[in-house]
């Protein structure tokens, strides 16, 4: 473990937890993409399968626990609890057009071609582009609520964090999992526009983020 | 691709 990835897990944690209690108690997810909490909760639910075969430590379970708890939670309140706030005609990202590339990539660029690995290799690839529904709905409708653009900001930074923490990793242990890396870098990048946006907008003071 | 992963990362 490393201070960059610990932070980076922190700053997954603060985001999951800021969308979670501002669903939970405003009782509305105006604004949110809930294609992109379904995707989120599919990435876990890929990810994770080795939560029950293999223990890693303490922190790893209880981490894991809890982000598939929090995004299963979070779904729930999109489509169950506050689906009259959900803003289904602006949430109109076509998620097929993720979902088949991303399983084609990864029946064809993995470590091992094992139920496992595939459908881990399938979590990372998907992770990448889960946010694009999000990022498209606030696009769509052209504003965001300043509690969804601090969500949205843990949320990119946390993978940034990572990649610094697989620099360090590869000059510490000379550990490089290259499908990680190019992914993580992707996934950075697709925020690169939103932090512009939040560092010149959102942290100005303004109440909410508005597209120009 | 020879498996890098030590699976230690969430």
């Amino acid at each position: 473990m490393n201070v960059f990835r610990l932070l980076g897990d922190v700053s997954h944690l603060v985001a999951i937890i800021i969308l979670f209690l501002k669903i939970f108690r405003s009782k509305s997810c105006a604004g949110i993409s809930g294609k992109s909490q379904v995707l989120f909760a599919l990435v876990f639910t890929t990810r994770y399968l080795d939560l029950f075969t293999s223990f890693i430590s303490i922190y790893n379970t209880v981490m894991k626990v809890v982000f598939l708890v929090l995004s299963y939670a979070t779904v729930y309140l999109i489509y169950l609890r506050f689906r009259s706030s959900y803003d289904s005609e602006s949430d109109t990202f076509r998620v097929e057009f993720l979902l088949v590339p991303v399983a084609g990539l990864s029946f064809l660029e993995n470590y091992d071609f094992t139920p496992i690995e595939i459908l881990w290799t399938f979590s990372i690839y998907l992770e990448s582009v889960a946010i694009l529904p999000q990022l498209f709905m606030i696009t769509k409708t052209g504003e965001a609520e300043s509690i969804t653009t601090h969500y949205l900001f843990f949320l990119g930074l946390y993978r940034a964090l990572y990649l610094a923490n697989w620099v360090w990793r590869y000059h510490t242990e000379g550990f490089f999992d290259q499908i990680a890396v190019v992914s993580g870098v992707v996934q950075t990048i697709f925020y690169c526009d939103f932090f512009y946006l939040y560092v010149t907008k959102v942290l100005k003071g303004n109440s909410k983020l508005t597209l120009p | 691709m020879d498996n890098p992963r030590k699976k230690d990362e969430l």
